[in-house]
C-alpha cells in the first residue's frame, strides 16, 4: 500500500491528439 | 527537401563511437545552474555499453507494457538509465524505431523523426532514417530509437529545420513548435568530438520550471556536444543511478502531495561492457567486456575447450578437463597404455591376474599362461588337460599325468602334488618296463615260436601214437608171461650146476 503511482498528469505532447511521432515517412528515392 | 543545401542529400549524420579501453566506462555529473538541476553524463564505450531496453525487458513492447525506469534498469543491471523513447499514454504502446541489443523490436516505417542509433560497427547516428536505413543488414542497428526534434547538427542549433521536417502538417506546427518552447523536464542525447556519448536530463515541470529546448541545445552545444536529439520528457524524464530514482519527477502521486516516477515505455542504459558473445558461451563470466573462462574452457568466447580433440588421439576425448583417457590408456595425451599389474579407467584398478597371467588393461581380464585357467589363474589344469585354456586333452595312459603346459607324460612334474605321488610311482614303473620291453627285442618273432612250438608238439604227438600202437599190437599177439623172483645169489651160484638151476628168460634176470 506504500506504492505510489503517478497520476501522469505533467504531458508534454510534440503532436496534437498523440504522444508521439504520428506523421509522414521518408522514403528512399 | 527542405533541409538546408550545405547538408546535400544526407538526412542524418555519423560519428565513430568512443572505444575506451579503461576499466571507467560512465562518468555521470549533477549539475545545478541558475533555476536548473540535472545530469550530464558520459559514456566512453557506447557500442558495448549502453542499451536500448524495452520496458520491462523483453517483450515489453508487443505487451504495450509501462514500466519505472527503475524496474526496467534492474532487468539489466543497468549503471544509469533514462527513459527514452514516445509512448502512447493511454495505451502503452512504443512509438517509433526500436532496435533493442541487435533485436528489431518495431519498425515505423521510416517515420519522419529525429533518431538516435548504434551501428554494429560502432558508429553513432543521429537524424532522419528511411526504412530501408533502419533495416539494413550490412551494417545494421543494435540500438535505435526515436525522438522528436533534432537538437543539434554537427555542433549547430537544428531546431528551427527539425520543426519543417518532422512537421509537414500546418495544423500541428503549432503543437511541435509549443512543444519546442515550453520549458519542461527534458532528456536528451548527444555525442561530443571523442564518440562519448553524453545522456542529459534536467528536471522540471511543464510550463513552470525546467528548460526548452533552445536551451538545452545552447548547454549541450557548451558542454561539447556536436549531434543530438529530444527523448521523451515533462513527466516521463526520470534519471535513475545504481537502481534507484535520482532526479525529480514531475507527476504528482495519487495524494497529490508527493511526485511520483512515471512508467515508461523504453529506457536507455548504461550498464557494465558486454561480452562477445553475451553469456560467455555459458562456459564462463562477463567481467567488464571479458569473458572469463571455467577451467577448460578457452578464451575469448569460451565457446572452444582448451584442449583440441586431436591432441587426444584415438583413446580419449577432450573435455573441459582436458583429456580425459579410454579405460586402459594414460598419458596427457592418451598415448600410453596401462603399467603392467593396472586397468580400467586411469589405470586407477589393480590386476588380480597370478601364476604370470597377463592382464587386459580395459576390463582387467586375466590371459592365463598355459597349463592355468581361472579368473585370475588361480587354478592349474585338471588332470588330463594341458595347453592354454587348459582345452587339449592329454593323450598319456590313465596312471601317467600329463605336463599342464607341454602335454608331455611325465611321471615327475606332480611331484609337488601329495595326491599325485602314488600314482606317479605307478607310472614311472610302468614307463620303465615299457622301457625296458622295447630295449629286450626279441630273436624270433612270435610268429615264429608258434610255429616251432606247433610242429615240436606234432613230431611228439606222432611218436606218441606210434609207441601206443606198437604196445597194443604185442599184447594182442601172445599171452601174459608170468614172472618169478629169485634171489640173486642163486642167481650167481656155482657154474658146474647148472642143471640145480632153472633157468629164467632173459627177462627175469633184468628184475
Amino acid at each position: 500500500k506504500h506504492v505510489r503511482h503517478s497520476m501522469d498528469d505533467d504531458l508534454l505532447l510534440p503532436y496534437a491528439g498523440t504522444h508521439g511521432p504520428s506523421h509522414s515517412h521518408r522514403h528512399v528515392r | 527537401d527542405c533541409q538546408p543545401l550545405i547538408y546535400g542529400n544526407l538526412t542524418h549524420e555519423t560519428w565513430p563511437a568512443s572505444t575506451h579501453p579503461g576499466v571507467s566506462f560512465v562518468k555521470s555529473k549533477a549539475f545545478l545552474y541558475k533555476n536548473w538541476s540535472g545530469h550530464i553524463t558520459e559514456v566512453y564505450d557506447p557500442l558495448r555499453t549502453v542499451s536500448v531496453l524495452e520496458p520491462g525487458g523483453p517483450g515489453g513492447c508487443k505487451e504495450f507494457r509501462r514500466e519505472l525506469v527503475e524496474t526496467t534498469a534492474k532487468t539489466r543491471k543497468c549503471v544509469i538509465a533514462q527513459n527514452c523513447g514516445f509512448f502512447n499514454t493511454h495505451t502503452g504502446q512504443c512509438l517509433g524505431n526500436i532496435v533493442s541489443d541487435g533485436r528489431q523490436v518495431k519498425n515505423s516505417g521510416g517515420v519522419q523523426n529525429a533518431q538516435f542509433g548504434i551501428r554494429e560497427d560502432g558508429t553513432l547516428v543521429f537524424g532522419y532514417l528511411s526504412e530501408e536505413e533502419v533495416l539494413d543488414r550490412i551494417n545494421p542497428f543494435v540500438q535505435l530509437v526515436s525522438g522528436v526534434v533534432w537538437l543539434l547538427r554537427s555542433g549547430k542549433v537544428y531546431i528551427e529545420e527539425s520543426i519543417r521536417a518532422e512537421c509537414e502538417k500546418t495544423q500541428e506546427t503549432g503543437n511541435l513548435q509549443r512543444f519546442v518552447d515550453v520549458i519542461s523536464a527534458r532528456t536528451a542525447v548527444g555525442h561530443d568530438t571523442e564518440g562519448r556519448l553524453i545522456l542529459f536530463h534536467v528536471d522540471g515541470k511543464t510550463d513552470t520550471r525546467g528548460m526548452n529546448l533552445w536551451e538545452v541545445a545552447e548547454l549541450l552545444k557548451e558542454h561539447g556536444v556536436i549531434n543530438a536529439i529530444n527523448l521523451d520528457g515533462g513527466g516521463s524524464s526520470t534519471y535513475v543511478l545504481n537502481g534507484s530514482l535520482a532526479n525529480f519527477p514531475s507527476d504528482e502521486c495519487e495524494d497529490k502531495s508527493w511526485y511520483c516516477p512515471r512508467a515508461v515505455s523504453t529506457v536507455l542504459c548504461v550498464h557494465e561492457r558486454l561480452c562477445q558473445p553475451e553469456d560467455c558461451s555459458q562456459h564462463g563470466t562477463c567481467v567488464n567486456g571479458q569473458c572469463e573462462c571455467q577451467p577448460g574452457w578457452a578464451a575469448p568466447t569460451c565457446a572452444n575447450l582448451t584442449c583440441q580433440p586431436s591432441a587426444c588421439g584415438e583413446h580419449g576425448l577432450c573435455t573441459s578437463d582436458g583429456c580425459v583417457c579410454d579405460a586402459g590408456w594414460r598419458g596427457v595425451n592418451c598415448s600410453q597404455e596401462c603399467t603392467a599389474g593396472f586397468y580400467g579407467d586411469e589405470c586407477k584398478k589393480t590386476c588380480t591376474c597370478v601364476n604370470g597371467g597377463s592382464c587386459d588393461p580395459v576390463r582387467g581380464r586375466c590371459t592365463c599362461r598355459a597349463g592355468f585357467h581361472g579368473d585370475s589363474c588361480e587354478q592349474e589344469c585338471p588332470l588330463g588337460f594341458y595347453g592354454l585354456h587348459c582345452l587339449q586333452e592329454c593323450q598319456c595312459s590313465d596312471l601317467c599325468p600329463c605336463d599342464p603346459v607341454s602335454g608331455s607324460c611325465n611321471a615327475t612334474f606332480r611331484s609337488e602334488r601329495n595326491t599325485s605321488l602314488h600314482r606317479a610311482g605307478h607310472c614311472l614303473a610302468i614307463q620303465m618296463w615299457k622301457e625296458w620291453r622295447e630295449q629286450e627285442k626279441p630273436y624270433l618273432s612270435e610268429q615264429s615260436w608258434v610255429v616251432i612250438t606247433a610242429t615240436l608238439a606234432a613230431v611228439l604227438l606222432t611218436s606218441l601214437i606210434g609207441n601206443l600202437i606198437q604196445v597194443c599190437g604185442k599184447c594182442k599177439g601172445r599171452p601174459q608171461q608170468e614172472y618169478s623172483y629169485v634171489p640173486l645169489k642163486e642167481v650167481n651160484g656155482p657154474r658146474d650146476s647148472p642143471n640145480r638151476s632153472t633157468m629164467q628168460p632173459a627177462k627175469a634176470l633184468f628184475q
